[in-house]
């Protein structure tokens, strides 16, 4: 369970914009 | 130029497109119980750019956190026919990148209708700016 946690943490930040 | 936060005021995607204004509208969503509708919408789009090889679990790992639950925030938000079309996808493997799409536009038209303009209300905006 953990390691699908942080899959999808790691997908969500995947999307966000990066820091300008 | 204009600052970020009256930028935030034009639309949803201006908002969203803030690392800022994501913070604080996320900080808002989870005041209201609505933290979930902001992560899943980010999870439709970064599940459009992962690797084929990620994929199955992801999908299986979206579906189960946010739309299997019929009480949850998301599922709540998202027609049947979505939901059952996203659970087909899941069960017979058909991962095809945009088969969050339609989901994740439900969810965002909500935000756009509710929780986005109670934001632009909301005391955590007014204090911000």
């Amino acid at each position: 369970i953990d390691s699908e946690d942080d899959l999808l943490q790691e997908c969500i930040s995947s999307a966000m914009p990066k820091k300008k | 130029p204009t600052p970020p936060y009256l930028k935030w005021a034009e639309s949803l995607h201006s908002l969203l497109d803030d690392q800022e204004g994501i913070q604080l509208f996320r900080g808002f969503l989870r005041q209201e119980g609505c933290g979930d509708q902001l992560d899943f919408w980010f999870a439709c789009s970064g599940f459009r750019k992962s690797s084929q090889e990620k994929r199955p679990k992801l999908a299986k790992a979206i579906y189960r956190k946010y739309i299997q639950d019929s009480n949850g925030i998301v599922s709540r938000q998202i027609k049947p026919a979505t939901k059952s079309f996203i659970r087909d996808c899941v069960v017979r493997l058909h991962l095809d990148p945009a088969m969050f799409q339609q989901a994740q536009t439900e969810i965002q038209s909500t935000m756009e209708e509710n929780t986005y303009p109670l934001f632009l209300k909301s005391d955590s905006y007014l204090e911000y700016t």
